[in-house]
């Protein structure tokens, strides 16, 4: 079950959705890996791999087919495996341009592990590049963080338009597994007005699920922990314990 | 006076900074333009722009030479001239390719109207890509706006790093302006621990103002208002004011 944790909008808690959803899957004793597609490595610096330490990388496997059993790690601590990214993966369209397989890359690569793991996650970064596009052609399911601002919905409709478009075009067949809405702070006008809008719109595309605020998941990773490494009793572990066990009803059911 | 606003780091207050301190140097008296080069639009949308009303933009000026005071449009309410975005713009690396002056595209047009304004604000999306580039040859200064998470201090290194690799690599001659802490939390060791570490490594380039979190500075885009024009009185909007002069005694220094 491959899914890809996507939008090109900045700062909508994708990274922090990854790491947290994939340790919780982890603790209820799925074998999960994290795929790291984003040049600014936030996944993978955030479970503590050094800076210095990023490389074997996803992109030493999409530019030069490293296989992906050589470049994983265990990271014990998490019960996740992971594939870093590094900031040479911001010249993928580059360096993929010439490849007539260049959107089927990442695809290739996981293939070799899909029996291995009950849920491959991969985090993008703020854009619609090559990089989203191979996690998309790779993907099973896209999950879509996003928090509930003035441009939450207009955000989400273009997201949806692009996706769209790379479908006809690419061949892409992943399926919407829900929009999960991440960073909400509550007793807001603008939050009741925007989620609302957003669960009219989409219905049960939307997961029940809702990420609060809690700065105990800002802190975790200066921590170098997933939220259950640091405060598993917090707000914001209770929260993405609750969305593992949805994104289990809905790949179950899927 | 040319000013970036830029990070590639995703959701660190970049729209935010631009409108706001833009509308508070027109208070000023100041004559400000606003350049949106960010294909999401979200500095055109949050100055109430319709969607369907983003044509024409700065695509049409980089991509087909359409002149820029053909394109600006006067936003009376706020005080600002802007250059609205469209998500055509996604493709500009694309579109660039070819040109032998795809880096100067922005300069030139800018050139056109640099003495009919006191500071020309560039808001730049989440990305090292073609529209960065333009922005960085055709500004005077950037301004690098950054949550203080615990990623702030990796990533300003990091683009710092690219920052000096395109001054090599193309000539750009922007000084840094300064770093401006967004969406500050206080009261977090997270957040003490960061902005010391950063101010103790870039001093005086640190803007003394900070800019802490205010659900007021998140609504007023909603109701299509800068914040002067929403809650003239709330913290968010004295923190850019006090920012806005800052920036005119360092630019009036520089
Ligand atoms: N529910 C939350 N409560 C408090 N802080 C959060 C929450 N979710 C994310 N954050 C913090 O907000 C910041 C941005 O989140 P994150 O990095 O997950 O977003 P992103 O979508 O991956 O960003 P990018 O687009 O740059 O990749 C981080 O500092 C993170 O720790
Ligand atoms: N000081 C603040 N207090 C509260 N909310 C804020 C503050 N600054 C920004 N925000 C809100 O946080 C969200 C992200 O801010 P903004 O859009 O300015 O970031 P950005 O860097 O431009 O993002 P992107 O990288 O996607 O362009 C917006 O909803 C904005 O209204
Ligand atoms: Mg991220
Ligand atoms: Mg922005």
């Amino acid at each position: 079950m491959i899914i890809n944790i996507v939008n090109n909008k900045g700062g909508t808690g994708k990274t922090t959705t990854c790491i947290s959803l994939g340790a919780a899957l982890a603790r209820e004793g799925k074998r999960v890996l994290i795929i790291d597609m984003d040049p600014q490595a936030s996944a993978s610096l955030s479970l503590g791999v050094p800076f210095a330490e990023l490389a074997p990388s996803t992109a030493d496997i999409l530019f030069d087919g490293r296989t992906l059993t050589d470049t994983v790690r265990p990271m014990t601590d998490s019960g996740l495996d992971l594939v870093t990214a590094e900031m040479a993966l911001a010249s993928a369209d580059l360096m993929l341009a010439d490849r007539a397989d260049r959107a089927q890359r990442l695809r290739e690569a996981l293939d070799t592990v899909r029996d291995d793991y009950d849920f491959i996650l991969c985090d993008c970064p703020p854009s619609m590049s090559m990089l989203v596009i191979n996690a998309m052609v790779a993907a099973d399911h896209y999950l879509i963080p996003v928090t509930p601002d003035y441009l939450a919905l207009e955000g989400l409709l273009s997201l949806m338009q692009a996706v769209d478009q790379a479908r006809r075009g690419l061949g892409i067949d992943c399926t919407l597994l829900g929009i999960l809405f991440t960073q909400v702070q509550n007793g807001l006008n603008l939050t009741t007005k925007v989620t609302g809008l957003v669960r009219e719109r989409w219905g049960k595309l939307v997961f029940d699920t809702e990420i609060r605020r809690d700065v105990r998941l800002a802190e975790a990773p200066s921590m170098n922990r997933t939220i259950y490494g640091y405060t598993p009793n917090s707000r914001g572990a209770r929260a993405y314990t609750r969305l593992a066990q949805e994104v289990m009803r809905r790949t179950a059911a899927a």
